[in-house]
């Protein structure tokens, strides 16, 4: 494990946990996709399938299970939670699951490693994790504004976007056939869609007002 | 054919 790896991973966790304890506290998720969390429950849960199969590590497994624990609680707080669910607005959180989901099992279908099940559900959470973010971008282009929350949320999963190319960097110079094209071109998909959110993130952040994404 | 390692990332 190198040290862009971890950071990545801690990035990630932080991301989740952050987001998962803000909820908890201020019983509120105004600002959150819903739809987006449940895609991410959705990529977890088909990426780690292998959870009881193959065992790699202890910090592996624990990961695993703190990743579907915190992303299968943070949908519960949104959709069952009595007064949580109250501060979802629905009416804004549009974006349409079909777009997302059915080009990524589409694609996973035809361009995996191996046709394999799990293989290819492995491949699809990898390309549904690419994309899982645009309810959430279009949920802050919509209501032009972003709270700390949110701010803080998408700025932590940009950080361990970025931090995993470096791991893949790394770890490409550093193992002996290490290549997986499939991740990597999914991952700097994944990495670009928040690119042209980190702009308008600095560009406030510099200007220390609150952040105003264009129309 | 080798078997691949398994997938350490998450």
């Amino acid at each position: 494990m190198n040290i862009f790896r971890l950071a990545g991973d801690m990035t990630h966790l932080a991301s989740v946990l952050v987001l998962l304890l803000k909820i908890h506290t201020i019983k509120s998720c105004a600002g959150i996709s819903l739809k987006t969390q449940e895609l991410y429950a959705i990529v977890f849960a088909t990426r780690y399938l292998d959870i009881f199969t193959d065992f790699i590590s202890l910090y592996n497994t624990i990961m695993k299970l703190i990743f579907l624990g915190s992303s299968f609680s943070i949908v519960w707080y949104i959709r069952q939670h009595k007064i949580v669910r109250r501060s979802y607005d629905k009416d804004q959180d549009t974006f349409r699951y079909v777009f997302i989901v059915l080009p990524c099992i589409f694609l996973a279908l035809i361009i995996n490693e191996k046709f394999t099940f799990k293989e290819v559900m492995w491949t699809f959470s990898l390309y549904l994790e690419a994309v899982a973010i645009l309810p959430q971008l279009v949920l802050l282009q919509r209501t032009r504004n972003i709270d700390n929350l949110t701010g803080q949320y998408v700025f932590l999963l940009g950080a361990y976007r970025a931090l995993y190319i470096l791991n893949w960097i790394y770890r490409y110079f550093t193992e002996p056939h290490y290549i997986h094209w499939i991740p990597w071109i999914a991952g700097i998909v994944q990495t670009l869609l928040y690119g042209d959110f980190f702009y308008y993130y600095f560009h406030s952040w510099k200007n220390n007002k609150k952040l105003q994404l264009p129309a | 054919e080798v078997e691949p390692p398994p997938k350490d990332e998450l």
